[in-house]
């Protein structure tokens, strides 16, 4: 039984309903490692996945998202609700500056932390 | 390098076309679009850091002390911050650091005196920055041999006014901080010369430089090995006896502290977090 749980539970939300996905940014692909001392990359996440009808309560929408994807259900000229970040938090860059100066910033809404239907 | 900022699927569509040498709007196209990023970051051009440049190692322990990418295989060094750091660090979104300009220092050395002035060059921090702290860190370095040991030096920090016009003439100065401190320690002290710093940060036509003065009150009373030995305690100059790694890593630094007013500082992003 206690096997059977997690499948059931995958049934009720598809794994192509609007989640977080894995995104690591590596500095050094884009030779910015030259200039980024810390970190050499981050997890940076994204959103993707269907907003499908009904909106049911785990996909993080809101009132509006609701009203929007029930009126797509009857009229496809209006569009679904997007699966974008809901939730979003800052990561510290430690850098070389164009004038050699060392410089440690705190960079806002660069890591996804929760996705929804909006 | 830049190529690498178009996700893989792009740099198929680019292939399948039949090109693979990229056309002059293609390399625009990657230019304008590597320069959005670093407008992101607030950057001008990509940054291009020659091999000498040095990465301070406080900047590195504030980095470790701050950063959310907690990584159990680094080892983290000691920290070795004091309250008024984490303070200052609290009010701030940014903390920069300078190394003087050698060019410009003047360094006299006096009996029972040594003054040394530092100049800053301040012009890179952005005018929409405001400056909340800064802070003055000068290394000194333990007097080794017990006849030397023990000793006391005062240090006082001074914001020029006005440089010495002649030579023989002081320059015009005020007290911003000092300190008595004992020479059987090695440690770096910290001053704080916000209000100085933040002032040349809006008019930098002000800025003169600081003036350290390290006093040896006791330096009568030993020989002039000891003498020479505690002259050496405080680090504000090069020495010929130590290479160039150990002054790039010893040499005063000047920290500053500010907020563009975009987001949350820098140290309370990882309180939030816990």
């Amino acid at each position: 039984q206690a096997r059977q749980r997690p499948k059931q539970r995958r049934k009720q939300h598809p794994r192509t309903n609007c989640r977080r996905h894995a995104l690591y940014v590596d500095f050094s692909d884009v030779g910015w490692n030259e200039w980024i001392v810390a970190p050499p990359g981050y997890h940076a996440f994204y959103c993707h996945g269907e907003c499908p009808f009904p909106l049911s309560d785990h996909l993080n929408s809101t009132n509006h998202a609701i009203v929007q994807t029930l009126v797509n259900s009857v009229n496809s000229n209006i569009p679904k609700a997007c699966c974008v970040p809901t939730e979003l938090s800052p990561i510290s860059l430690l850098y070389l500056d164009e004038y050699e100066k060392v410089i440690l910033k705190n960079y806002q809404d660069m890591v996804v932390e929760g996705c929804g239907c909006r | 390098g830049a190529a690498g900022l178009i996700p893989e699927i792009d740099r198929r569509k680019y292939s399948d076309s039949g090109r693979h040498t990229p056309e002059r709007s293609d390399i625009n196209f990657l230019k304008e679009f590597e320069l959005r990023l670093l407008n992101m970051f607030g950057l001008k051009r990509r940054p291009t850091p020659s091999k000498s440049a040095v990465v301070p190692q406080y900047m590195l322990d504030l980095y470790y002390m701050h950063s959310e990418n907690d990584e159990p295989n680094i080892r983290r060094p000691r920290s070795t911050m004091g309250k008024h750091v984490e303070r200052a660090a609290s009010r701030a979104n940014t903390i920069r650091s300078f190394h003087h300009e050698e060019a410009f220092e003047a360094l006299s050395s006096l009996k029972g005196k040594t003054a040394q002035q530092f100049f800053f060059n301040l012009t890179s921090v952005p005018a929409e920055e405001l400056i909340t702290a800064a802070e003055l860190r000068i290394f000194r370095d333990q007097v080794l041999g017990e006849a030397g040991a023990g000793g006391f030096h005062r240090i006082n920090i001074y914001e020029v006014f006005r440089p010495a016009l002649a030579p023989s003439k002081e320059p015009l100065t005020r007290l911003l901080d000092t300190r008595l401190v004992q020479d059987s320690h090695t440690r770096w002290e910290s001053f704080d010369v916000g209000s100085a710093v933040a002032r040349w940060a809006r008019e930098s036509q002000h800025n003169h430089g600081l003036l350290v003065e390290v006093l040896h009150p006791e330096e009568s009373e030993g020989s002039e090995e000891v003498e020479t030995n505690r002259r050496r305690h405080v680090r504000v100059s090069r020495s010929l006896h130590a290479d160039e790694d150990s002054w790039a890593q010893a040499r005063p630094l000047l920290v500053t502290y500010s907020h563009d007013g975009q987001g949350s500082a820098v140290l309370h992003s990882n309180r939030e977090k816990r």
